[in-house]
């Protein structure tokens, strides 16, 4: 399988930190910087769809801009021994200059043109 | 290596 190399940075780079008590909904965000001078289509992608909300979850980065995302964990009852082994991605695609629908990117797209990022979520417990 | 399978669309609305 054929991969392509992330074109965007992320920050933070491979965690992404929730502060318990879990007893309400934690946000950790996400920076999404497109540093090339073409742009780029995102979409975030997760093993655990039901626990989290994600602001946005897809969309367009311009040359040079960058998105902030919100990763809001819902709130549940955290278990000392649990470790998260939740995962994020997110998949990337540079816009081919003749579409212009996001969809039909894609769509058309080859999962050789795909990039993508994995991301661990790590669960903080304030110190008991 | 996480196969891709395991993956799902985020959701924007809890």
């Amino acid at each position: 399988m054929s991969k392509l190399d992330q074109i965007l940075i992320l920050d933070p780079p491979s965690d992404l930190r929730f502060k318990g008590p879990f007893t309400d909904v934690v946000t950790a965000n996400l920076k999404l910087k497109n540093p090339s001078d073409r742009r780029v289509c995102f979409k975030v992608k997760t093993t655990a769809p039901r626990r989290y909300c994600v602001r946005p979850n897809s969309g367009v980065i311009d040359p040079g801009a960058a998105v902030n995302i919100s990763v809001m964990l819902q709130p549940f009852d955290y278990d000392p021994n649990e470790k998260s082994k939740h995962k994020f991605m997110v998949q990337t695609i540079f816009i081919p200059s003749n579409v212009s629908d996001n969809d039909t990117v894609w769509k058309d797209a080859k999962p050789e043109d795909l990039m993508d990022s994995k991301l661990r979520c790590v669960f903080e417990l304030p110190s008991e | 290596a996480l196969s891709e399978d395991e993956f799902h669309d985020a959701v924007s609305e809890s």
